[in-house]
């Protein structure tokens, strides 16, 4: 996956950190002390279709972008997340019981185009 | 998207970033609090004491590496990935005393009364220095009954505490019943032989605050398979 730097306009990770300590919930969630959410954004030109992120080959590239060609009515693809890992929280619940959980796919770690 | 039109994620209008960062902030509020399945964030009126949260997660990590030690190719088995698993840590209140028992009570919270399913679940008491020799305390597992006002006996142990220092008891079965009847309350009866048995149990607070420790998973519905 590419991560967003500068004005990039094609599809990119852009990091995202909710701080909970600034939304005031560092009183129920123990650890950790913020989540990296983060999000994909960016274009994604027909022929980029497929492609997970930038570094797939350049042949499907070249074909996908034959077949933009051809259509009669393309839709863009969609600049989505193609890897997630879980987020691992240790919170108090109502009963002021302390549960640790780990919530699968929450935090994006690398985006591409459907 | 209709058809033609640009990808919505791609081509939608931009937000000003002050909205756009607000927008983000609420929805991962949103995301965390469903995925915990939690309608509202909890206010949390009894904080546990920094020294018993360590020590109530050291208890459940040498606890694990035993189980690990004891298996056959000395590893936990896993669970399947993308299966939420839950931890969870209940502390004791405080309930009706005599001079030779001592109740106390754990309450669990619905979500994981309900939707979740018991994988292991363990007591853990500290007691104090008993003075010579062994002192016989028994201990019962109570579960709310509706019908009285003491509870049906969900299982009973009988102990030989024979120094300071922790007491593991499963309570696995009780609580996997616990939870398969949407109970919510747990609550253990200590009793000792003779009077005075009581102070064996450690006084609350600081880093001797009884437990509850057990491991649940939110339930999977059973697939139907189509021949």
């Amino acid at each position: 996956g590419v991560d967003c730097v500068g004005d990039s306009r094609t599809c990119c990770r852009k990091e995202f950190f909710v701080d909970f300590k600034e939304i005031g919930w560092e009183d129920w969630i123990i650890q950790p002390e913020g989540y990296h959410m983060n999000y994909c954004a960016g274009l994604c030109p027909l022929h980029m279709a497929g492609i997970p992120g930038l570094a797939a080959s350049f042949h499907t590239a070249v074909l996908n972008l034959i077949k933009a060609n051809n259509a009669d009515a393309a839709v863009d693809s969609c600049c989505v997340p193609t890897h997630r890992r879980p987020l691992s929280l240790l919170y108090y619940d109502r009963d002021s019981n302390i549960v640790k959980t780990d919530i699968p796919d929450m935090i994006v770690d690398a985006c591409g185009c459907t | 998207a209709p058809s033609g039109a640009r990808c919505p994620a791609c081509g939608g209008a931009a937000l000003a970033p002050s909205v756009q960062r607000d927008v983000l902030v609420e929805l991962a509020k949103r995301s965390i609090l469903a995925k915990l399945r939690l309608p509202d964030r909890p206010n949390v009126t009894q904080p546990t004491s920094r020294g018993a949260l360590l020590t109530a997660l050291r208890r459940m990590r040498a606890q694990r590496t035993d189980a690990a030690a004891s298996t056959p190719h000395g590893t936990v088995p896993r669970l399947r990935p993308g299966v939420q698993e839950y931890e969870v840590l209940s502390f004791a209140e405080s309930g009706s005393s005599t001079p030779r028992s001592v109740r106390l009570h754990f309450r669990f919270a619905p979500e994981l009364a309900g939707g979740t399913e018991i994988l292991e679940a363990a007591l853990y008491l500290f007691w104090a220095a008993p003075g010579r020799g062994t002192r016989p305390v028994t201990v019962r597992l109570l579960q709310p009954d509706p019908a009285g006002l003491n509870g049906t006996v969900a299982g009973e142990t009988r102990l030989e505490v024979r120094g300071a220092g922790w007491t593991a008891l499963d309570v696995g079965r009780a609580l996997q019943n616990l939870s398969g009847r949407g109970g919510r309350r747990l609550t253990v009866e200590l009793e000792a032989a003779e009077d005075g048995g009581c102070p064996l149990l450690a006084a609350h607070g600081g880093s001797h605050w009884p437990f509850v420790a057990a491991r649940a998973r939110a339930r999977v519905p059973r697939r139907v398979r189509r021949r």
